[in-house]
Order: structure tokens, then C-alpha cells, then sequence
């Protein structure tokens, strides 16, 4: 159990690692295993060290900065152990253009791997998708139907 | 594997009949104004797989994601996930649906394939496919935080159970 | 104190009916007292009906429209007690574009009476502003320089 | 009355220099990329006007709010905040301006116009200009909603609070 802990561990820490470089250039972020000895008495840390920064408390790094480092953990995790489908809802709200073309770019190329199912209301991250859905509501009942491209939807409100 | 629809009756905003949505491999972006009913797509997918509580799916309880409006309201909420099985699943067939149903008392019947399964067996099941009961692979409005707002050891059993 | 706070629940009420059905077409919002006969045994309870849909458990609507009942409340308070300054900090993070316009055109209205700091990631709500102040950082120190377009300086991180 | 200008110095991202930072009346748009420090700028003006807790500026403690970098830190992290008083404050001077000084023990120092005052008698000097310490001005990243998310009561406090 110990063993299948730790292989897991180091192997997701190190995907964190690179992805997170990829996303926040000059960024490092990992984790850290509280009780090394005895990994099961304690839990495990975040680390995060933004650009020219030195190792910052999690809560002080913006909200953008939080977002690219969740979403590296779950490719990270995808990398080690990958589900076959994966959800994201306007996981882009906080993130400013570069990092959405940055986050498109990374969902792009791993849906080779596995489907990303990606809710958003910018045109951005919608600009990497294979094929966008519609939804719309009228009289309270929401109906879905293809969309060509973005503008022509996604915001009629 | 991937879903290649969803097939939802009486859902959250879905109205009362069968309605398909159609996904299929690959990146697919979901789009539209607010209060569309875009997450209740993702919310469908996670109440279908037993993944979420009453409150993650913006339910004060399971009833309330029965499809109601003025005058008129559906019996019950019922949703099917359509897979394409490439393998993934340990099942013979290419294809894997998972259907829950709930009904205004708020009871549920889950399915695989048509067969009626308790909600731990379904929850081993998927487990066994990258499905963890920690959902890491669904990441609701405004929650994608999460992670970092996990407490240590919260962090360690999530590592432990991809394990 | 009870009709002191009568009046203030009246008034806020009546401006956060009227904002919020200017923000969602077709939507009502509004405030209920638990205990009409003693508010203070009670709370204050928060109703909203989304365009052709009854009554919504108010965990029940959407992202952005829960946004929109929000800023209405703050809107409806600022009528009857204004503040001399507002700080918004991506109060448009998950709005589409169209009601990002309709908050953009509120603010610029409203910031005759006050004061509106507004931070964004978006250049639909930045071009509503009288003036666009840019952040950067370098080797992890912060400054400011005035900004004359949004696609010049918001996201050339 | 509105903000002028923020004179900052040690204040998170925002170095060991004396920084300004213009603001002035009518609508002020705050734009730049992820980690610029924008946020920091609303944090500098809760944190001077005593409206925040270490945690909702983001510090373990106040101590964290002093810039600190590889090899440097500053001693201390001070704000003011200069307003135009257009009769808005209850003083003479057109002129209002409050600041606040924390050091590496995280005590504070509050001044209204140069005068060192108690924390609480800020509170209530900005209670009278509809600056409340339920800070409903105030809407931080991610919090926007927080309006929906009290309780009941806590929402008629709010309104008491402002009646
Ligand atoms: N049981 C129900 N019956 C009818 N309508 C419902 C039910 N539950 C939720 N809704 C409606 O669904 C709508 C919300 O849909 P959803 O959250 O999917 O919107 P969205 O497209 O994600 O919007 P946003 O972009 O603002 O996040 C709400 O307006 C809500 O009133
Ligand atoms: N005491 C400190 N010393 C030095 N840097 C600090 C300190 N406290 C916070 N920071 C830095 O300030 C940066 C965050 O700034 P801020 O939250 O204002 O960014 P932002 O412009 O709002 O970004 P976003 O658009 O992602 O929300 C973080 O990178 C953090 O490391
Ligand atoms: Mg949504
Ligand atoms: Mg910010």
C-alpha cells in the first residue's frame, strides 16, 4: 500500500511539476509529503512559487495564478491515471487571455487521450473545441443544438 | 471510452420529454447565455454516475431536480449516459449506458446496461475506470479552486485513492 | 429602530425589484421578511424567479445569474445608502457578454453618484471605464502606468 | 468623495518603495494579466480602512501583507488612501486622508489625517459616511455571491446595518 502510494505520488508530483512550468513560465509548483517517514500520519502540501517569487503562502497567489495550478494537478493526474471523460465548467473565469489560449492549447492536445467536455462563455477557449454545442432556453425549457461558430450563440441572451 | 449522448426526461431544465444531447470524443464546447442550462449538462452526467450529493447538483434535495414549472411538472427526473466502450469498461458490449432514475420521494434506481445495481456496486464499477468517487475529472462552476482549498490530509486521500 | 428599519427594507427592496428586472429581462427579484409581524426574531429571506420559470430555490440558478441578483442587491443599497467609492473585482467572471454590456452601462450611469474601481479580465467591461489603470509585474514587484486600450497592456502576461 | 490616489509602501507585490497609485472619481477600469497585483490594489484600501481580516486579504497573518522577496523584505507595510472630501467626511479639510502601518509583529497603527486613532473609532467615523463594516462597497474576487450565500439573518443585519 505504502509502495502504491508513493509511486503514485512521485509520479503525479513530477507531472504537476512540468505542466505547471508549461502553463506559468518560470512558475514552479509541487507537492510535499508532510510526514515523509510515515506519509498516512499526515497529508500532503501544496507549494506554489510564481514567477521571480519565492515560495508563497497558497491563499496570497491570485485567483488566476490558483487556477492554472488546480488544473495542472488534474493532468497530472490524468497522466498517471487518466478517466475517460473530463468535465470543466468555466474554468476560464479567472483566467486572462494568454492563459486561456495556454489552457486550450494543453485541452486540445490531450483530447486525444480522453474526451473534455468544456463549458464556457469566451470565445477563446471555445476557439480550440473540435465541435461546439448550443443551449438555449425559452418559456423555462433549455433545448442544445450544433453551433457553427460562437458569436452567433453564445451570448443572444 | 467517451459519452457519446446523453438522454435526459424531466431534468432540471430539460422540460418534460426525451431530450438528446449529443457529445462524442474529442474537445467539445459547450456554449450559450447564462441560465441556459449548460451546467446542468455536467450536472446530469455527475447525478447519472452517483458522483455528486443533492447540493453539489444545486438541489436543496434530490426532488428538486425534477423538471417543474408553473402549472406543470414532470413525475420524475431520469437521465442516461451513453459510452462508447472501447475497452475501458470490463464489460463485453461497445457500448455502456448508465440511467438514473428519481422520483418525487426522492428515491433513486440506477442501471447498467439495463440492470438494475445498487449505488456502491455502480461506484466500484466505475472506480475501476477512472471514476473516482472524488470526481477529480469534474470540475463544477467556480469550484475548479477546490484543490487548493483541500485540507492536507483530504489531499493525500485523493492521491491514495488514484493510487 | 423597527420603522427605521421598515423604511430602509422598503426601499432597498423596491430598488433591487426594479434593478434586477432591468438586468434580466422578464426576471423578478425580491426580498421577503421571515417574521413580518418582529424582523428581528427572523431573517431576511431572498426570492427569485428567472424569466418564464416559477420560483427558484435560490441555489438553483445559474452562475451568472446569481451574479446578476447580486450586483442588483449592491445597486438597490447604493439607491438608498450610497457609498462614496465601489470596488468590483471580476464581477464578470461569469457573466456572458451581453450582461457584462448591461453591467458595463449600469456602472457607467451609476458612477456619476460614486466612485467605480472595477478590476477585469474582460475588454467588454473594460470599455465602459472612464479610465483604464494597467498593472504589471516584473522580477515579483508590482507597479502601475495608465493604460489608453485594453489589448495593449490586460493580457500580455 | 471619492479616492484619489493610494500612496503604498511594503504593501505585498508592490515593493520596498514608495509607490502611487491614481485613481480618481467616475469608473475606473483595473486591467493587466494574472499575478499583476491588481487585487492587491483592493486589498490595500480594505486593509487600510480596518474593513478586513488577515484572511479575507488573503495572509495567515498581517505580518504577511509586508512585501518580502528572495533575500529582501521590507520592514513594514503601509497604505493611505487619499479622498476628496466634497462633504461626504464630517471635517473641515476637502482633503481625507486614512492610513494604516503593520509591522513584522502585526500591530497596527491607524491615522486619520496624521492623528493616530483606535481602530474602532475609524469604524465608526466610516460608519457615518457609508463606508460599513459589512463592506457591501466592497465585492472581492470570487466573493461576488457571498450576498446569496448568508444566512437570513445575516442579511437582515445587513440591512440594519445601513438603515
Ligand atoms: N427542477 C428544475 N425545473 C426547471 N428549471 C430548473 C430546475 N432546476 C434548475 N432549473 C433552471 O436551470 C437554470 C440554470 O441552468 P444552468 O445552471 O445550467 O445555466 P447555465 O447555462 O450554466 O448558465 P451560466 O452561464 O449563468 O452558468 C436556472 O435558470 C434554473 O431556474
Ligand atoms: N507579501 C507579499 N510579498 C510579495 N509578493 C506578494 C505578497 N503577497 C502577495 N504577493 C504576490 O501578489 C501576487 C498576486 O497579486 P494579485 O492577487 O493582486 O494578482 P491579480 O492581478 O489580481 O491576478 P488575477 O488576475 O489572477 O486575479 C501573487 O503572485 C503573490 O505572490
Ligand atoms: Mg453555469
Ligand atoms: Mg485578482
Amino acid at each position: 500500500k505504502l509502495s502504491a502510494f508513493n509511486t503514485a505520488f512521485d509520479s503525479i508530483n513530477e507531472g504537476l511539476k512540468r505542466v505547471f512550468a508549461e502553463l506559468s513560465p518560470g512558475g514552479r509548483a509541487y507537492m510535499e509529503i508532510e510526514n515523509p517517514q510515515d506519509p498516512f500520519s499526515g497529508g500532503i502540501n501544496l507549494v506554489v512559487k510564481p514567477k521571480g517569487k519565492e515560495v508563497q503562502y497558497i491563499d496570497a497567489i491570485s485567483g488566476g495564478e490558483k487556477t492554472l495550478v488546480a488544473l495542472a494537478l488534474i493532468f497530472a493526474i490524468q497522466d498517471y491515471r487518466p478517466s475517460p471523460f473530463y468535465y470543466f465548467d468555466e474554468v476560464d473565469a479567472h483566467l486572462d487571455e494568454v492563459n486561456a489560449r495556454r489552457i486550450g492549447e494543453l485541452i486540445r492536445k490531450r483530447s486525444e487521450k480522453a474526451q473534455f467536455i468544456v463549458v464556457t462563455l469566451r470565445e477563446v477557449l471555445a476557439s480550440y473545441a473540435d465541435r461546439l454545442i448550443g443551449v438555449s432556453i425559452r418559456s423555462g425549457v433549455s433545448r442544445v443544438f450544433p453551433v457553427k461558430n460562437f458569436f452567433a450563440e453564445a451570448s443572444s441572451g | 471510452a467517451w459519452i457519446e449522448k446523453l438522454v435526459v426526461e424531466g431534468f432540471k431544465s430539460y422540460g418534460k420529454g426525451r431530450v438528446e444531447i449529443p457529445l462524442g470524443p474529442g474537445f467539445i464546447g459547450i456554449v450559450g447565455p447564462n441560465g441556459a442550462g449548460k451546467s446542468n449538462i455536467g450536472d446530469a452526467i455527475s447525478f447519472a454516475l452517483g458522483l455528486a450529493t443533492a447540493k453539489t447538483l444545486r438541489a436543496k434535495n434530490l426532488s428538486y431536480l425534477i423538471y417543474s414549472k408553473d402549472g406543470e411538472a414532470s413525475q420524475y427526473a431520469y437521465v442516461e449516459v451513453h459510452f462508447k466502450n472501447e475497452g475501458t469498461f470490463p464489460i463485453e458490449e461497445d457500448k455502456l449506458i448508465l440511467s438514473r432514475k428519481v422520483d418525487k420521494e426522492g428515491r433513486s434506481v440506477f442501471r447498467i446496461n439495463g440492470t438494475v445495481v445498487r449505488e456502491r456496486d455502480l461506484r466500484d464499477f466505475l472506480a475501476r475506470t477512472g471514476l473516482y468517487e472524488s470526481a477529480y475529472n469534474i470540475v463544477l462552476q467556480g469550484d475548479v479552486i477546490r484543490f487548493l482549498k483541500m485540507t492536507p490530509v483530504e489531499r493525500r486521500k485523493l492521491i491514495e485513492e488514484v493510487a
